[in-house]
Order: structure tokens, then C-alpha cells, then sequence
């Protein structure tokens, strides 16, 4: 169901030519879940950004359920954007002057949804930070944040999750619980989930690594231990 | 050389009060390299901001160097801020339209310092990122987002290091070579260092371990297996 083939991302700065992605092919079935590993650099954000429809390869193609992205009109592109993807990004992206809840009821307004609010409360307490729903981003620790960022991306129940280091600042007990939550929307809802982390432990909590250095992928396993 | 007593930190949210640091005694002495760790929201960046002169306590005293804080002008704590303290922020709060070695460079412009590019370039060499020294921040990844931040807090060699998650979006081999860093830091150049960790692993690169829950220390340990 995601599916990139030959996927090559460059930036040019200055003189330099950087390659992000350097032909990668890749191939993600529906309810899987996935951890996608690698040193600082080695092109992970950049390939969780193109999976999420959110920048587009410089050369080869994305596939989404069969159909290449490249060819999906502005409106279908920000449909699977909005419902189809729920997005953690690695540095939270949250909305300064809107509180913890304001933030995660946010993508439930835009598309008329009703009981917005109960919504964006379940989706806090599935992360364990209601009591900070009132807080703005400046108001929160790192972690919380983070949790915050997180509720965000599940409270529209999407077919895919785009984890990019979730559990980056959270102690082990919390990183547990939002590993153990998102294994049990692959487990019960089948929704396919793919998770950048650093961190072997948060790794194993999937049935596959992927592993890159330099914008390529090196080793691509199951997770053999379960 | 670093002491709190009885130090607490409370904020008003509507009609809750939150208790961030709640009566906090603390002594850390030069040339020691301590750990932070506990639960996300358990009061261990406020600690940091409050140690590196960020903010101020509600109540209890912060003595830096057998001097209370409370009673220097802003002159002294600008000096403090600017010389004596590296800050490694937990958000690595880089400017946005300023390159990476222009970023670690911009301390060292303040105070009228020589030869500033060629220090800068230096301490971007120190954490492994020189050739993204022309990348703006949102040029760099995660990670090189965060080493641009470490180099910022060491190129004016500070004789005390506070680091608020310096780790956390480092895969293990990166982390590793920061920590050696601040280890020999701090044995050769008898640099006071803090860090805020959730790793086990990071934090017994330290001689001492100090735990905080629900802003409260509830333990302090010398690191035993050395
Ligand atoms: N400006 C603020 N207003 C209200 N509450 C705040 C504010 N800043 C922090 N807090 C609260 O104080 C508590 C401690 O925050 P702090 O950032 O010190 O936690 P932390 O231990 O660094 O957590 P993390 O590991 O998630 O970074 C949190 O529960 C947070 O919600
Ligand atoms: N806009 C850009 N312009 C130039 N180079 C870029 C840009 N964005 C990313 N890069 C470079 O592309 C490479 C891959 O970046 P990416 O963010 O995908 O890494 P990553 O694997 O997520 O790293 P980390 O673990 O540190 O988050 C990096 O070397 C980075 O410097
Ligand atoms: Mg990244
Ligand atoms: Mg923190």
C-alpha cells in the first residue's frame, strides 16, 4: 500500500549536492508496523515526509494504495493528508497561541466533525496529559509536548501513522505506554504504523527494521524475538 | 558551587496551581557530573532553567558560586548567562534565518571575541556536523539540529555545562561520542556538567544520579559501576 520505488531526494547548497534519499525502494503492506532506524542524518525524516505526502521525491516514484501521488489532484492530496494520515513529527509543530486540547481538536473542526471537543479529550487522555489540556505548548515540558503531538495525529483514527521519534523525550515508562498504544491500533484497528526511533527497545515493539545509513537502506528484518 | 534550598516553582492555570519544584534542596560542587532524571513533567527542565539563571524560583534561594541570585544585577546575570553557563536547551531554540556556524558563532560576536569563525568551526568539528556549517536550521535534520545547539553551549568554554535532553534525538553511536565529550570536558577542564537524561546508559556516563518525581527529588546516587 506504500510503495516507493527508486526514491531519490536532493537539496543543493551552495556547491554541495546533498542526497537525502538515494534510490530507495521500499514496500509497506496494510497493517503492518514498522521501525525505521538509522545514525543522525541518514534521511529518515526525509523519507517519513515523503511517505506522508508532505514533500515529494526528486526523482523515482510514491505509490499510495496503488495509485503514484505525483498524478493525485491538490484536493485528493490534502484529503489523504488530513484523514487518511495522522502525522508525529519530530519537533512537534504545534500551535504556539492554541492550548494542549485547541491543538488536538484543531484537525476535527476543519472537516465539520461533530463532538469535537469529547474527541480531543479522549485522544489527551489516551496519552495521559488531560490534566494539561489547558496549557499552551510554552506551558508544557518537552514530553508533554510531545504527547500533545501525538493525541493530534490519532484523534481523526487514521489508516496510517507516521511516528517520527515519538518517544524521543519521554522517560521509558511513558515511551511503554505510547509504544503499547500504538501496537494496539495496529493490532485491533489494523492500521498500518511506521516508527522512526533511535532506540532498539521502542524498535522491538514492531514486526519489522529497516535500517538506513546515508539515505540508502542497508539491512531490512522481521523482529525475530516476540 | 551550585545551591538550592528549599527552592519551589509554582504557576497559576485557571484555577489550578501547579507545582512544578516543590521544596527542592540541592548541592552540586565544581568539577562534579551529575545526571537528572524522572518522569516527563516531573520538574527537571524547570530545575535546569532556574539553575542557569532562565528563571527564578517562587520561593527558596538559588546561591550560584556562594552568591544568591536573587540579590545579583542584571549585568551579573547577563555575565553569567553569557560566560559562565553553556546551555544545551531540551528544543534546541536555534534562529531560524541564521546558518549552523553562524548560530554557534553569534555568542562569541557579543563579547567582542578574535578569530570567531574559526572557534565556531571548531566546536561544530567537536560534534561531528562541519560539513552542514552553510544549513539553516530547517535545512539540518533532527539531530543535527540538536549537536548545532551543543556546539552553541561549548564554544565559549563555560565552566558550567547544563544539558536539558542533549541525547534525546541521537541514534546510540552519536550519543555516545557527545557524552565522551562532556565526559572529558569535565575530567580534563574541571567543567561543572548537568544532564538531563531519560537513558539509563547516558546517564552512568555520570559520577551521580539524582532522580526527580512530581517536582519533588526522591533520589541521589553516586554512579557505582565504574
Ligand atoms: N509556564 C508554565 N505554566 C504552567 N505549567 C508549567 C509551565 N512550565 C512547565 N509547567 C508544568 O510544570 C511541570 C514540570 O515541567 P518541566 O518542563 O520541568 O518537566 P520535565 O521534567 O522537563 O519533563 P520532560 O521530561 O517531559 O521534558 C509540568 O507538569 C508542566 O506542565
Ligand atoms: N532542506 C534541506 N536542505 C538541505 N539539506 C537537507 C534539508 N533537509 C534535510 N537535509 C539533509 O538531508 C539529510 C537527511 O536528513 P533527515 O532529516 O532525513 O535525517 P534523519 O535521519 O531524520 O536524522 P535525525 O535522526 O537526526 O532526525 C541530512 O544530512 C540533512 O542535513
Ligand atoms: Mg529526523
Ligand atoms: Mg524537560
Amino acid at each position: 500500500m506504500i510503495s516507493l520505488q527508486n526514491v531519490t531526494k536532493t537539496y543543493q547548497i551552495g556547491p554541495s549536492l546533498i542526497k537525502a534519499l538515494d534510490n530507495v525502494n521500499l514496500s509497506i503492506e496494510v497493517g503492518e508496523m514498522v521501525a525505521v532506524m538509522g545514525p543522525s542524518g541518514s534521511g529518515k525524516s526525509t523519507l517519513m515526509n515523503i511517505v506522508g505526502c508532505l514533500d515529494v521525491p526528486t526523482a523515482g516514484t510514491y505509490s499510495l494504495k496503488d495509485r503514484k501521488v505525483e498524478e493525485l489532484s491538490e484536493n485528493e492530496l490534502a484529503d489523504i493528508r488530513g484523514t487518511n494520515i495522522g502525522f508525529i513529527f519530530q519537533t512537534y509543530n504545534l500551535l504556539p497561541r492554541l492550548t494542549a486540547l485547541a491543538n488536538v481538536e484543531l484537525p476535527l473542526l476543519y472537516d465539520g466533525s461533530k463532538n469535537t471537543k469529547a474527541r480531543a479529550l479522549e485522544a489527551l487522555e489516551k496519552v495521559g496529559i488531560e490534566d494539561r489540556k489547558n496549557h499552551k505548548p510554552s506551558e508544557l515540558s518537552g514530553g508533554q509536548q510531545q504527547r500533545v503531538g501525538i493525541a493530534r495525529a490519532l484523534v481523526k483514527n487514521p489508516s496510517i501513522i507516521l511516528a517520527d521519534e515519538p518517544t524521543g523525550n519521554l522517560d521509558s515508562k511513558t515511551g511503554v505506554e505510547i509504544m503499547a498504544l500504538l501496537q494496539q491500533l495496529n493490532k485491533n484497528s489494523k492500521i498500518t504504523v511506521v516508527v522512526v526511533t533511535h532506540e532498539e527497545e521502542i524498535a522491538n515493539y514492531n514486526d519489522r527494521v529497516i535500517t538506513f545509513r546515508d539515505g540508502s537502506i542497508v539491512s531490512d528484518k522481521p523482529v525475530s524475538d516476540k
